[in-house]
Formats: structure tokens, C-alpha cells, sequence
């Protein structure tokens, strides 16, 4: 089975779907069979990559109630090498009526247990929450990658985050490892970014990554143009920074 | 009853949080008595305002259980003439609980109906979600103030919340109003910014409110001092521009 990483973190805005696309495509560059999963009902993952999430015939909420496969369900995106199980609206309903069917937090680990044929890594994009659909990633994964701004609130969730890791390690998953901590929207002219970075150093040594992901606009223009950053601006900072962390999670 | 404002979207980072204490203590500058209910489990609000959300005796949870009236769950904060009703972590797990009880979506409206004598606006703080918290926020809302950023993805989930409040004003609060849209962390350096600013005043003409909120990075350091803004740099930018939107929509 290939590795399952679950990019989470349930305070908002941090850069979850940003880290899933441009990382998804700084492995597919190098040769890797990417596959993206899209578990928020956002579906910013699907629409960043040119996909409209209500054309999709087949979404990830029908592979969590067992009605397709991921094979079905996934479809090929603007990134080479790099395919996406879609994402749609209604799966916001899905989260209360998972709450009532059996074994509701380890339906996607099911799914997952088939996937196409090649697939060299399997990333999923969470809703900034951490309840069942979050829940379902955590089960399923090999282990979790924490994006967080360098900001004072992101830093406040980060213990209840790595709290929440030991309980699915002791009750649903014991082999969720953390692929790492990644800074994100790093301004090196402000105090705060550095601020934060030391403490975040400080109490995580462990687990955060040397790569810092800068504030780059070219990143946050490149979703209206259905790309990752890789494709829209290649030798843009932000590019360079998704590449450098590909890297870097691939040695550890 | 006085006005009930949510700070609503499901995106997020959009400035929910930073809007709802900024907004609250813009009001309360001029006189107003504001209470601050904070609904979301991350407890930002409760921390950016200096409270430490595990000390709390009494929480929002105890509110919309029945346990604890609104009188006697809030609490002072730094900023004078704003009182909190704090938010904790455990109120994630209160969702999948809502989820089973009688009257689930009315239980924040039913808890205020009754509210510390002379207050003259509540403000709620809601997750990024629309999952039962946030309905019981649009339940009890006299009216939803939208944050939201100058950015692609943020663009894209405004039309489903726009739905929603069609939805909630159907099914469960007909006087659910909306008291506009505010566009956050707008950078006048991007065009990115320009842009999405321009399609949210084509698309949504009649609810995106003329002010403004600047990317200050006196906004993003306030929380670390348990502060709002306007305490913590009265003449900055951010300060001037919550004074502003507060002046808006009293003129609306
Ligand atoms: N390094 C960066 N430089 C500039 N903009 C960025 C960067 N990373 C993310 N952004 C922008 O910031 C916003 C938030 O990022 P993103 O949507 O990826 O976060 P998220 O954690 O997935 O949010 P949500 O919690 O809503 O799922 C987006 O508009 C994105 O384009
Ligand atoms: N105008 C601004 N200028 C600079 N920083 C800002 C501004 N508005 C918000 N921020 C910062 O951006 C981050 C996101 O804002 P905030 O936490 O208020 O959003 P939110 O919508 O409440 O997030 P969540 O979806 O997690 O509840 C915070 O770290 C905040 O300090
Ligand atoms: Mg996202
Ligand atoms: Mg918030």
C-alpha cells in the first residue's frame, strides 16, 4: 500500500488544499502516480485543479458509503501525474449522517484499500475540523502532515492537534506517524512570522520541517487558473518552496 | 431583545475571529454594551481576548445543554464594555451530541432570549463550518455579517452561503438578515486583491459593505497580547478600519 498522508489542521485558512495541490504536484514532477483525495466540502482541491465539483458524476462521498471505488471515483486533473477523487457540497451532509452508520469513522481506510494500479502517494485535503470527516483521513492514514501560518492563533491549535494525534494512535490508527510540521505564509519582514517560528522550534523541535513555505501572491493567483504553482509560475519563490518540501519529506 | 450579529463562513481564515473581537470593541468604544458569544471549539475569540479557555468554569456548551443560563456563563474581558460567553475544546465534541437531541438548531436562540440587562449587541463568533454550531448561530441571528478574503477560494464559497442564509431563513429564522459582506486582509499591492474585490462588488452589489479591512500586521499581533486591536494600537490602521465598519453598519 502506498503511503497516505492526511494534510490537517483544524484552525482555518492555514494553507491545507494549498499544500495538498502544490505538494501533490512538486512529487508528480519528479515521477511520482499522485492521487488526491478531496474530504473537504469546500472542494477548493477540485476547483483549484480546473474541476467544477458539480459536474463530477462520482465524489468521495460516494466512496465512503460504499456506492464506488476509488478506481471510479477518480479522475485525471491539469497536473501530469497527478489524479484527484473529487469533493462536492453535499458532503457537508454527510459528516451527521455518518454519525449514525457502523464503523463511521474507518470507511474511507476501507476504500483506500484498493486504489488505481502505480499510485506512488496518496494525499488527502481536510476540512478545517476535526470531526468525522477528519476523523476518517486520520484512520486512514500513515501519517499526517500539519500545515500552520505564523500566526498567533494557528500556533494555539497546534497542542490540541498533536494531542488529538495520540488519541487515534491509541483508539483507531497506531500507525499514524507525523510526517512533519510546515510554516506556511511566512513573512520574513514582520517580528510575528519569527516570533512564532522560534516558539513553534521551541515546543516542536521534533516535528517541524526546515522548508518555510514564503507569502507568495503567485501561489494564491495560481487556483483561478485551475493550476498548481508548479505549473502556473514555475520558478516563482512559491514553487521553489513546494519542491524544496517534496524533498525534504522524501528523506525523512 | 437587542440586535444578534453572526460572524459567518465556512472558509477558513477568512477573519471571523479578528472581526467578531475588533468589531465588538469598536462598538463598545462608542458606548455600546456588547456580548460576545464564542462558538467556535478552537476558543480563538475567548484566547484572543486574554481568557484562558480551560480555567473557564462555565462555558457556551453549558448554555446550549440547559445547564448554565447566558447571565451566568459570561464573563469580562481586557476590553470595557464587552463581556464573553468563552468557548472550549470540548465544545467539538458537543456537535456529534447536538446531533441526537430534541430541538438541536434552536438551542443557542432559546438560551438567548434571555441576556445581561442592557446589553446592546450580540456578536457571534461561529467555526469554519455549517455544521450544528453554526445553524444554531443562524438560528438566533437577527442578522449574518460575512468576512471574507481577497482570495480565489474565498470567492468561491460565497454564493453557498448566500444559499444557506435562503435555506436557514426558510426552514428556521425568517428574520435572518444580512448585514453584508467585509472584505478582509486586502492588499492594495496585489491585483489578485483588486480583482476578487471587484467580482464580489459585481456579483453581490447589494451586501458588500464600502469598508474595507487592510492586511495590518498590528491586527495579527493584538491576539498575543490579549487585546483587540484598538487596545493594542488605537492608532493603527486596523484600529481606524473596525472603527469605520462599526460606523457602517450602524448607518445601514
Ligand atoms: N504561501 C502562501 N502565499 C500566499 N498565499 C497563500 C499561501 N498559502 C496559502 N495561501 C492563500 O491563503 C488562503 C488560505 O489557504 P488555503 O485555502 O490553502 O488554506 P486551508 O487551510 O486549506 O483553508 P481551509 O481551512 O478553509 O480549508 C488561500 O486563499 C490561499 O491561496
Ligand atoms: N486584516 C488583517 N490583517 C492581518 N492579519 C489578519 C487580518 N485579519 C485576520 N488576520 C490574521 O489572519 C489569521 C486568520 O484570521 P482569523 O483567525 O480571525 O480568521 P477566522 O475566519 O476566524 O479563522 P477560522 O476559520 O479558523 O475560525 C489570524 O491569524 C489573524 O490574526
Ligand atoms: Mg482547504
Ligand atoms: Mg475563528
Amino acid at each position: 500500500l502506498p503511503p497516505i498522508i492526511a494534510v490537517v489542521n483544524q484552525k482555518g485558512g492555514v494553507g491545507k488544499t494549498t499544500t495538498a495541490i502544490n505538494l501533490g504536484a512538486a512529487l508528480a514532477e519528479i515521477g511520482h502516480s499522485i492521487l488526491l483525495v478531496d474530504l473537504d466540502p469546500q472542494a477548493n482541491s477540485t476547483s483549484g485543479l480546473g474541476l467544477d465539483p458539480v459536474r463530477a458524476r462520482l465524489n468521495v462521498y460516494h466512496t465512503l458509503i460504499g456506492e464506488a471505488t476509488i478506481e471510479q471515483a477518480a479522475v485525471l486533473t491539469s497536473v501530469p501525474g497527478m489524479r484527484i477523487v473529487p469533493s462536492h457540497i453535499d458532503l457537508a451532509g454527510a459528516e451527521i449522517e455518518l454519525a449514525t452508520m457502523s464503523a463511521r469513522e474507518t470507511r474511507l481506510r476501507k476504500a483506500l484499500a484498493s486504489v488505481p494500479e502505480g499510485t506512488g502517494c496518496i494525499i488527502i485535503d481536510c476540512p478545517p475540523s476535526l470531526g468525522l470527516l477528519t476523523l476518517n483521513a486520520l484512520s486512514a492514514a500513515t501519517s499526517m502532515l500539519i500545515p500552520t501560518q505564523c500566526e498567533y492563533f494557528a500556533l494555539e491549535g497546534l497542542r490540541h492537534l498533536l494531542y488529538t494525534h495520540q488519541l487515534v494512535r491509541s483508539r483507531l490508527n497506531p500507525n499514524l506517524g507525523i510526517a512533519g510540521i510546515v510554516m506556511t505564509q511566512f513573512d520574513a519582514r514582520t517580528t510575528l512570522s519569527w516570533d512564532v517560528l522560534r516558539e513553534v522550534r521551541r515546543s516542536h523541535p521534533a516535528h517541524v520541517l526546515e522548508t518555510l513555505i514564503p507569502r507568495n501572491v503567485r501561489i494564491s493567483e495560481a487556483p483561478s487558473h485551475g493550476k498548481s504553482v508548479i505549473q502556473y509560475d514555475p520558478s516563482s519563490r512559491g514553487a521553489a518552496a513546494y519542491r524544496a518540501l517534496a524533498k525534504e519529506l522524501l528523506e525523512r
